[in-house]
């Protein structure tokens, strides 16, 4: 038998809708810091939590996580850690 | 033409040139099979310039002699650190060097005296630091996304796990990352993924569980050894597309390229070799016609790589006539045929995605049987703009259940008979969760036609006892066809002069370009398909490449949109926004390129007459720019000339501000407190204070108690800050600014009214105390002083009057 453990960092991907201005308001409502746009992915934000644990074997849970009810927020996820190698 | 010969090759003064055989094959002493052919394409002058590689990976060390020339700063960034340095973290086992090796094979500084030659040795090269912390969706989504109108090439050496159990592949943002990277990046033509196709050899692993070389936006390279033989580490799998050499056995011959700590090696092996390799040789052709597309670069790679002398027992012409294999895809790639066919490529027509509907009935897997499920594909000929009449990729996409996955091997055989083997058994891999919606991928049956019967054989062959009881089941698969509604070179494409030595055409009767001339009638215009009602592109009946309408309700065939339109995905050409030049949709913020009088913002994509705050115009690509990090204005990506509130210029770079009596320290990012003798200060130590604590005195750069010896304290208006400022060089104490302020001199020098003079035996006469004193006013009153010896000796006073 083969189980997969996910391991949640305190980093999220978050898509909202109105700019990076609303991005700055909700992330701040909710305490995480906006670290910008997630490459060229329009309206993506990259959103740092740092009262969470950087790693856990469980996905976070706390105000915070209120954030998804945000009328502009129209989808969010927390990241999981991907086992990549180097070929 | 370029003809093998060594007289013919040109030299580098680099050192490890000599050894580069996988550049040049004119060493007799070794039996040189066959190379790439890059010195062909360096001698037709193509040597990457102009275009832009990036390697995500560990980082790139930028400063490497053979890097430091070529390295591109806005192909680069640390994603683990979030910050533009891309330089690899140094440890003692060396771990971060996987990146800046790949980026040494690619465009290592050719004629530099120092180690190797890239091959695309004039390219400019990046890096992107994303390896070296927790890889998640969002980093990969960053790293394949980043700065896609500036980044030609992004190569990956790495992926899932190549342990043999391993099914793992782009999430949600990575795949959207690549989906943005090849409908928007390089101003709609598309950014090109190397991806190394995995080296599982050892673990009996498949690259088809590895969703980012099975995926069709990458193209997937494999390695094959200088003998030409599988090496030990690489695995098969149908999506490969083409190969390039890398190490092998011991008595193979190994790459060579840069290596940390500035220095060379010839250790680096595997896919990840062979894959730099490839982004070299498609920079190269990418120099030679910068306007392919993505898709175009798949299909040169087709046409050109050979199977040569590479061993594979698997080795079939596919009915278009492509030799393919499961081990090196469609062969060695050759640099010079690549050039060659890029100089006179005309893009191929548009893409057409057929997903034919899926088959959901539900067949038992039983062990040591085959389950064989026939779909009749269409191509989606009823809808025109999904037709696909030429494959180019084909995608399976299975949910199946089973106990053990590793015990299944899957198979496809295309309606020309072409069979892929989509996947082996997997010794290693126990796993019970199946395949959910995964996409096998193969590339054989390119070129050939998509109608008719797909086969699809699922075998399950135990290799451990299992429980019987619960057999596995294929609960659904649907094709997706990938390709083109018309023959992929017809009217556009002049055919290569010289045919492919291995190129074996199956049947004449499957030949792309007769089945293609029967589609045309007499003298219609070559824009028009399906016939025409007159002459010109005006009377098409339907059109070869995209519709143009103008206002007057007429339209007509046009071989690709006009400025100021762009293609809608349905062949028609639509109209950018106003001020657009160039688009990929009809909004302000999809423009790609602007009218006279605007500059494109890189990032909102919409033309504006001035860059806004925090961006700069590059006037070369009439582009608004990002600053770099902290810059208000700047001039330049790192040229900040205003900074962000809290930060202060500090030469060209903006640097957090601190409060008076700290300072910023930019290694531990954050501010720190000045030596006790200053109020403020640029660093650390009594001499980077820019002014001084209370009752103390700047000195040069330095806060003193007190004027040391040769200063002295000044106060140039009433209440101004007092300094100690250095005496007249003539003094050696002063009381003041000026040569006439002495008040002590340097030996050999008098005291003269405040100034220093050099000093004789002479003496004042007027200073009473000193016996020559006397001595003088006795020579004067005997009028001796005409004498030289004695007024040399009583100067001051036989100078005086009277």
């Amino acid at each position: 038998p083969f189980s997969r453990t996910l391991t949640y960092t305190n980093h999220w991907a978050v898509r909202i809708n109105g700019g990076v201005e609303e991005a700055d308001t909700i992330a701040s409502k909710y305490g995480y810091n906006n670290l910008g746009q997630i490459g060229s992915l329009k309206d993506y934000y990259h959103f740092y939590h740092s009262r969470t644990m950087k790693r856990s074997t469980i996905s976070s849970r706390g105000s915070h996580s209120f954030i998804s009810m945000e009328p502009k927020v129209e989808w969010i996820q927390q990241q999981v850690v991907k086992r990549r190698i180097k070929r | 033409d370029f003809k093998p010969g060594a007289a013919q090759y040109p030299y580098f003064n680099d050192p490890k040139w000599p050894s580069m055989w996988y550049i040049h094959c004119n060493d007799d002493t070794h039996h040189c099979q066959s190379d790439m052919n890059i010195v062909g394409a360096w001698r037709r002058g193509y040597t990457g310039r102009n275009v832009v590689v990036t390697i995500l990976d560990d980082g790139i060390e930028r400063n490497h002699p053979d890097l430091q020339q070529n390295y591109d700063q806005m192909a680069s960034f640390d994603v683990n650190g979030n910050d533009w340095d891309p330089m690899p973290r140094y440890d003692a086992s060396n771990e971060n060097k996987h990146g800046t090796r790949c980026a040494g094979e690619v465009a290592a500084v050719a004629n530099n005296s120092h180690c190797t030659i890239g091959v695309a040795y004039n390219a400019k090269i990046g890096g992107v630091r994303m390896l070296d912390g927790d890889v998640t969706d969002m980093v990969e989504a960053k790293s394949l996304s980043l700065h896609p109108q500036h980044i030609d090439i992004y190569s990956a050496s790495w992926g899932p796990d190549d342990d043999g159990k391993t099914v793992d592949g782009p999430a949600s943002l990575a795949r959207q990352a690549f989906e943005n990277g090849i409908r928007m990046g390089r101003r709609g033509l598309g950014s090109i993924y190397v991806w190394a196709s995995g080296n599982g050899g050892r673990s009996r692993d498949h690259c088809s569980c590895d969703g980012y070389t099975n995926s069709i936006y990458t193209i997937s390279i494999s390695s094959t050894a200088e003998s030409g033989k599988k090496p030990w580490y690489l695995e098969e799998c149908a999506s490969t597309l083409a190969t390039t050499y890398s190490s092998g056995e011991s008595y193979d011959r190994k790459i060579i390229t840069t290596d940390l700590r500035q220095r060379c090696t010839d250790s680096h092996t595997g896919t990840s070799a062979s894959a730099p390799m490839a982004a070299g040789i498609i920079a190269l052709a990418l120099e030679a016609n910068p306007n392919l597309s993505w898709r175009d670069v798949q299909h040169i790679i087709v046409r050109t790589s050979r199977s040569g002398h590479l061993n594979a027992p698997d080795w079939k012409t596919n009915a278009a006539g492509y030799r393919v294999s499961h081990l090196y895809g469609f062969g060695l790639m050759d640099a010079e045929a690549m050039v060659k066919e890029a100089e006179r490529w005309k893009s191929v027509p548009p893409q057409h995605i057929c997903v034919e509907s899926p088959d959901k009935q539900s067949r038992t897997i039983r062990p040591e049987h085959v389950v064989r499920a026939v779909y009749k594909a269409t191509g989606c000929s009823e809808n025109l703009n999904h037709h696909v009449l030429y494959l180019e990729h084909i995608v399976v996409r299975v949910t199946i259940a089973h106990p053990r996955r590793g015990d299944l091997a899957i198979y496809l055989t295309s309606p020309s008979g072409t069979k892929s083997e989509l996947l082996s058994n997997r010794l290693f891999d126990h796993s019970m969760e199946g395949f959910k919606s995964w996409e096998f991928m193969t590339t054989h049956s390119w070129g050939e036609k998509a109608v008719g019967d797909w086969v699809l054989e699922i075998h399950d062959s135990p290799s451990q006892l299992r429980n019987f009881k619960t057999p596995g089941k294929l609960k659904e698969f649907s094709l997706v066809l990938y390709g083109t509604s018309v023959h992929p070179y017809s009217s556009s494409y002049t055919p290569f002069d010289t045919p492919k030595v291995d190129r074996v055409r199956s049947s004449p009767v499957d030949e792309p370009s007769e089945g293609f001339q029967d589609e045309f009638t007499g003298s219609c215009d070559p824009e028009c398909i399906n016939g025409c009602d007159g002459l010109g592109p005006q009377h098409c009946i339907d059109c070869l490449h995209f519709f143009l309408k103008f206002k007057n309700n007429t339209r007509t065939c046009v071989p690709e949109c006009p400025r100021g339109f762009y293609d809608d995905e349905k062949r028609r050409c639509k109209k950018c926004w106003s001020i657009c030049e160039n688009c990929v949709g009809s909004r302000s913020d999809q423009c790609i390129s602007c009218k006279n009088g605007y500059h494109l913002n890189e990032e909102t994509n919409v033309c504006v007459t001035n860059c806004p705050e925090s961006f700069y115009l590059d006037k070369n690509g009439n582009t608004c720019r990002r600053c770099s990090e902290n810059c208000r204005r700047c001039n330049g990506f790192q040229f900040c000339t205003d900074c962000k509130p809290g930060m202060s210029l500090q030469g060209t770079k903006c640097v957090f501000s601190c409060a008076d009596g700290s300072y910023y320290n930019s290694q531990k990012r954050g501010c720190e407190r000045c030596h006790f003798s200053c109020a403020t200060c640029a660093g650390q130590g009594q001499e980077s204070c820019t002014r001084c604590a209370p009752s103390f005195y700047m000195e040069d750069w330095r806060c003193v108690l007190s004027c040391s010896v040769g200063y002295f304290l000044d106060q140039p208006y009433e209440n101004a800050e007092k300094t100690c400022r250095r005496c007249d060089p003539s003094c050696s104490t002063c009381i003041g600014h000026g040569e006439r302020n002495c008040s002590t001199c340097p030996s050999g020098y008098n005291l003269e009214d405040g100034a220093c003079v050099l000093g004789t035996v002479c003496k004042d006469a007027t200073e009473e105390s000193w016996a020559e004193g006397s001595f003088c006013v006795l020579v004067k009153k005997n009028s001796l002083c005409q004498r030289k010896v004695l007024q040399q000796l009583c100067c001051r006073t036989c100078s005086l009057k009277g």
